[in-house]
């Protein structure tokens, strides 16, 4: 199972993660 | 024989006015249903199966049937006896944090399915606190980015799918295709529209879109929320609903880009997601489709994999605009729940499914679901 997140956000917008990267819920993803 | 032929007088009399205009609206009725026909045949070749032949021998698997089969096995009481021994070797194979659980007594699960859909001891998953969006699910993430002028979404390096295949585009039904719609899926409610546009109409001309660093395309043509589209959505009473952010309020704020994120859950994770941000959901779009496994090695072969399967597509709005997030099936896991949606039914059969693969059934929430960031929204359950 996937989840797939599209979003509106400022260009300014940075992820946080790597590709391959392990997250747990709660995680930041992103920041501005 | 030859008298009545050579002799009888033919008379014209005028046709009546009523039988006249029957006519014609019967014959338009026949017009619109082949041009929908002929509409559906398109979309189903746009988001056909694409890759080497092993992924085309893969598609001819009854993998609906294998699924709902592998959800009702796993539905199966398993004796208490067996029910440790069983889950710790699940755990052991996938890689389960049994640590986490918030009931760690492993009898008291009946099954499989209910082992999988556990839920966790509170305070386990900190949600970060200054984060403006957190991960909503536990996993691995497979790709991120931003998503190009030309609306395509990046599936692996060099590979795309279409954003408006993926979020579906509504447009407005007429009248020889709604009363269909409506009595197709009536488990869910509010059925409001099936998209059923072809690829052509999908194409926007790039003049509408502005550089990708001032991004100001319209979102209402992303999502196809065009002016007069939205009196065709109704509540569960069937009364009409005006959507405040069908229109202007869905163009991309200047300074504004669109992003995306992926994130594969593996057989051992956990299996709920969670809301990401502080967002508010408009509305939902159930895409029946395939059920083909989303593994990092699938996503890696199948061309438009997200695209193909079943998902169910959230859309709103969150504090910096628009919002979606979209769970999407596979065959292990093919059943989608949404805890404020109890009408949702997912991996039906054929027989249940009343739209074709590639279109979707819409649901307007009226008042819009606001979520807080980290509020459960639902999860993914075997089968």
């Amino acid at each position: 199972s996937t989840v797939v997140l599209v979003f509106e956000a400022p260009t300014e917008f940075e992820f946080m993660l790597e590709a391959g990267q392990k997250v747990k819920v709660g995680q930041a993803i992103g920041k501005l | 024989a030859k008298d009545i032929l050579v002799g009888t007088r033919i008379v014209w009399y005028p046709i009546p006015i009523s039988l006249g205009i029957a006519c014609l609206a019967f014959m338009h009725y026949l017009h619109i249903r082949r041009r929908e026909e002929k509409d559906k045949d398109h979309e189903a070749q746009v988001v056909a199966l694409e890759g080497p032949w092993h992924v085309h021998a893969y598609g001819y698997l009854p993998l609906r049937t294998i699924s709902r089969m592998w959800g009702w096995l796993n539905n199966l009481t398993v004796p208490l006896w067996l029910r440790e021994p069983l889950y710790k070797s699940y755990a052991t194979m996938f890689g389960c944090n049994l640590e986490e659980m918030e009931d760690p007594d492993l009898t008291h699960y009946p099954n499989l399915a209910a082992f999988f859909y556990r839920t966790l001891k509170p305070g386990v998953r900190p949600l970060d606190p200054k984060a403006p969006l957190v991960s909503p699910a536990d996993g691995t993430v497979l790709h991120f980015g931003l998503i190009t002028s030309q609306r395509k979404v990046e599936q692996i390096k060099g590979i795309t799918y279409s954003l408006d295949a993926l979020l579906g585009r509504q447009r407005k039904p007429d009248s020889s295709s709604n009363p269909t719609a409506l009595a197709a899926e009536p488990a869910e409610g509010e059925v409001l529209n099936v998209a059923r546009k072809t690829h052509s109409e999908l194409v926007v001309s790039e003049d509408e879109f502005a550089d990708i660093n001032s991004i100001n395309y319209s979102l209402d043509k992303i999502l196809g929320d065009e002016p007069g589209q939205h009196t065709t959505s109704k509540d569960g009473k069937g009364n009409p609903i005006e959507h405040p952010h069908a229109h202007a309020a869905h163009q991309l704020k200047p300074g504004n880009a669109l992003f995306f994120a992926v994130i594969y859950l593996a057989p051992g994770d956990y299996h709920r997601f969670h809301s990401p941000s502080e967002w508010s959901v408009e509305k939902r779009r159930h895409f029946s489709g395939e059920l083909y496994s989303v593994s990092p090695i699938a996503v890696n072969l199948i061309r438009n994999l997200f695209v193909l399967n079943e998902r169910v597509v959230l859309l709103g709005d969150w504090q910096h605009g628009f919002f979606s997030m979209i769970p999407v099936g596979a065959t292990n896991v093919g059943s989608i729940k949404i805890d404020f949606d109890p009408e949702l039914r997912t991996n039906l059969s054929k027989r249940q499914l009343n739209h074709p693969p590639g279109t979707y059934v819409e649901r307007e929430y009226q008042p819009p679901v606001r979520l807080h960031k980290g509020d459960q929204m639902g999860g993914f359950m075997l089968g």
